[in-house]
Order: structure tokens, then C-alpha cells, then sequence
């Protein structure tokens, strides 16, 4: 199978990493 | 099937709409599935996985922060009214990993395991020079402030003997000396005015539970406790919550003061402060 070079990593959303974000504080 | 397929995750933000929901899902199973300790809230969403599942579905793989609130498991306040315990409180975390089944738009909880651990000592005088920390449940001055307190708990109970569920917390209070404590109690079939023997007294048919803070000045004259108790309607068991019952509609609909008991006199309903 053919792939064209940079295709998935253009077409790839931006994900944020986690974790998420701190709803009260942190222990 | 070859190899390879069906094997990759789907990549999701932690923040995520969908994670949050699958979040909210899994703590609120764990607080309808514990009979003991306090209910917990979400307070960050440490690493999601979205696995394939056949023949349909995905699975949300899930690690989870939360930290306890105020309110113990059996009180029916929606967890999102209940506040959530202060640093200076000494706060208390959970380490929570969960396994949420999403299929057909409905979240169903697969796994849950929790551990929960309090803050360290040293943060909780970093920011409260002087606060009480969390004392050992079986130590003998908590023992003794329990069971003062449950002696004034019953006495000025009009109706049932409430039985000690368990002891939930307990500070030792530098200034003035004295101990804090929290515990969870069962109405039984005993009278409170009448009860002989506490042992052979057994909980109602239909559960009543209630739950006490009291504090206990073991050097005052008398042994003085004073004692504040809610006594709660009964709530009905679920085997597996519903997917949307962590919706804040839901929690408002069923956020509302505590109706008298149909087989508790009203006054036994509040019991406190009292002071002996």
C-alpha cells in the first residue's frame, strides 16, 4: 500500500495531553 | 483476524466532553456502591484510553483523581452539593481507575478500584499552623468521645436507639483539648428511652441512617459532648446507576431538604446541638 509521506501526521487533530484540568486543588 | 487490528486506542483530551462524562459516570458509581466513608467528586482526570470493543461499543480507560467531600455516602445530597473537604480539614484524595463501557450512547461502569489516602501532615500545617490532623479511629480518647456522644445522641432521642454505624473521622483539637469526631448511625427497633440492652436491639426493616459530629472535652466537668445529627430519608439501593444520573438536572431534581420519616417522630429527625 502506498502511503504519502506526512499524510497522517497533517490530517491528525490536535489533542492536548493530559491530565486534565484541577477542578479544586492538588493533594 | 489478522494481527494488529482492533488494537489502537482512540486519543482523547482529558477535558474532553465525552472523558468528563465517562468521569462523572465512574465517580458516581463509586459513590452509590460504597456503604462506608464519604462521598468523593471529581477533581482531575489524570489519563484516558478509548478502546474499541466488539461487537460494538468502546471502553473508557480511565485513571482519576477525586477528594473527599463533606457529605458520608449515605446522605442523598447529590455529591455536587456537597462541599469538599478543606486542606485545613485535613483533605483526603482518591487514586481511582475505572473501566466505562459507552454503547449506544449510555455509559455503563465495567471495573472501579479506588484507594484513598489523606494529605500529608506536613501540608496540612504548611497551610494551617496548629490545625487538628486526622487521628487514628481505634485511638482510646476517640473511642471514648464516640461513645459519649452516641450516649447523648439517644438520650435525647424520642424514638429509636441509634446504633453506632461507624466511626467515619476523628481529630484530636490542641486548643481547648478536646476531640472531634464524625460517625455514621442505624435506627433500630429499640426505644431510645426504653433500651436495656443496645445488643439486642436490630435495625429497621426499612433502613434509617443517620450521621453525627460531635465534639469531646474530656477535662470539662461531666465529660461535656456536644453533638449534631442528621438522620436520613432512606434511599433505595442501585444495583447500576443510570448513565445520566450525574447530570446537574438530575442532582438539583433530588437536591432538596431531607422530608421527616414516616416512622421517626419529627423530633428525633435533628437531634442537637446537645450538650451534657
Amino acid at each position: 500500500t502506498a502511503v504519502e509521506p506526512g499524510m497522517a501526521a497533517a490530517t491528525r487533530p490536535l489533542v492536548r495531553p493530559c491530565p486534565g484540568r484541577i477542578r479544586h486543588f492538588k493533594i | 483476524a489478522p494481527p494488529g487490528l482492533g488494537l489502537a486506542y482512540r486519543e482523547l483530551n482529558c477535558d474532553d466532553p465525552e472523558t468528563e462524562q465517562a468521569a462523572l459516570v465512574a465517580v458516581d458509581y463509586i459513590n452509590n456502591h460504597s456503604s462506608r466513608g464519604y462521598k468523593h467528586t471529581l477533581n482531575q482526570i489524570d489519563k484516558v484510553k478509548v478502546w474499541p470493543r466488539r461487537p460494538m461499543g468502546e471502553v473508557f480507560e480511565l485513571e482519576i483523581d477525586t477528594l473527599e467531600t463533606t457529605c458520608h455516602v449515605l446522605d442523598p445530597t447529590p455529591v455536587v452539593n456537597c462541599p469538599v473537604r478543606q486542606l485545613k480539614e485535613h483533605a483526603v484524595e482518591g487514586d481511582c481507575d475505572f473501566r466505562v463501557l459507552k454503547q449506544d450512547g449510555q455509559f455503563l461502569v465495567l471495573f472501579a478500584k479506588c484507594h484513598s489516602s489523606p494529605d500529608s501532615a506536613e501540608d496540612v500545617l504548611k497551610v494551617c499552623p496548629g490545625c487538628a490532623l486526622l487521628a487514628p479511629l481505634n485511638d482510646t480518647r476517640v473511642v471514648r468521645a464516640v461513645e459519649a456522644a452516641l450516649t447523648v445522641v439517644n438520650a435525647g432521642s424520642n424514638g429509636s436507639y441509634f446504633q453506632l454505624l461507624e466511626v467515619t473521622r476523628a481529630q484530636l483539637v490542641p486548643l481547648p483539648p478536646s476531640t472531634y469526631v464524625e460517625f455514621a448511625v442505624a435506627a433500630t427497633d429499640c426505644i431510645a428511652k426504653e433500651v436495656t440492652d443496645p445488643a439486642k436491639c436490630n435495625l429497621l426493616a426499612e433502613k434509617q441512617y443517620g450521621f453525627c459530629k460531635a465534639t469531646f472535652n474530656e477535662k470539662a466537668v461531666g465529660d461535656a459532648a456536644e453533638v449534631t445529627c442528621t438522620v436520613f430519608q432512606t434511599q433505595p439501593m442501585l444495583l447500576q446507576p443510570q448513565p445520566d444520573t450525574n447530570t446537574p438536572t438530575t442532582g438539583v431534581a433530588t437536591a432538596m431538604p431531607i422530608p421527616p420519616s414516616a416512622n421517626l417522630p419529627a423530633a428525633a429527625m435533628v437531634v442537637g446541638p446537645l450538650v451534657v
